[in-house]
């Protein structure tokens, strides 16, 4: 599976 | 979205009011380092392209929008503002940024998530960001009189930081494919270039005196 990216954040 | 990260976030929001208070209200910008407010433009404009490609949730939109904007109005305040460039001290703010840039824009090339337009911009500015408050330190350790307003922004600017290190703390935690050293890496560079400035900071606050960094 794919690794949860972090480009939800600001 | 977890409690330090909102608290993180609202502490950005909140360095960014306090400057626009001082640049809007006061009308000066003594004491503000305009080289780190271009970086910080170059750095969300880079790191916020994805707002035409992908939608997270209105909050992170509306954020967005809000870094965006501030950081290039506090930038064009600064530069044409006939009365907030009079009191811009060109003279102390020296700093040579553009040669932060290119080493980021290769070590982004080099080290980075995925190989592809966006995010090798947005580890880009990742990087850019994690140095971009040098030359804002270089002029502050220059300034002899730092306003309150002037500390409180960097003071701010660096708890931002350090409140999204206890976010990425938790996330680790509570998800489970949540690793990314690259952001860890960088942002906690960033949080540590502003460690002398915390301990300065906060022996002024003990000692109710005015914050000036030693030469």
């Amino acid at each position: 599976e794919e690794t949860e990216n972090a480009h939800d954040e600001l | 979205m977890n409690i330090f990260r909102l608290a993180g976030d609202m502490t950005h929001l909140a360095s960014v009011l306090v400057l626009l208070l001082k640049i809007h209200t006061i009308k000066s910008c003594a004491g503000v380092s305009l080289k780190t407010q271009e970086l910080y433009a170059i750095v969300f404009a880079t790191r916020y392209l994805d707002i035409f490609t992908s939608f997270y949730s209105i909050y992170n939109t509306l954020m967005k929008l809000v870094f965006l904007g501030s950081s290039f109005s506090i930038v064009l305040y600064m530069k044409y503002h006939k009365t907030v460039h009079r009191s811009y001290d060109r003279e102390q703010d020296t700093f040579r940024h553009w040669f932060l840039v290119l080493p980021c824009l290769l070590l982004a090339l080099l080290i980075h998530e995925k190989f592809t337009f966006l995010e090798v911009l947005w580890t880009f500015s990742l990087y850019l960001e994690a140095v971009a408050i040098l030359p804002q330190l270089v002029l502050l350790q220059r300034t002899r009189n730092i306003d309150n307003l002037t500390g409180q922004y960097v003071f701010l600017l660096g708890g931002y930081r350090g409140l999204y290190i206890l976010n990425w703390i938790y996330r680790y935690f509570t998800e489970p494919h949540f690793v990314h050293w690259i952001t860890w890496i960088s942002g906690l560079v960033q949080t540590l270039l502003y460690a002398d400035f915390f301990f300065y900071y906060s022996q002024s606050w003990k000692n109710n005196k005015k914050l000036q960094l030693p030469a």
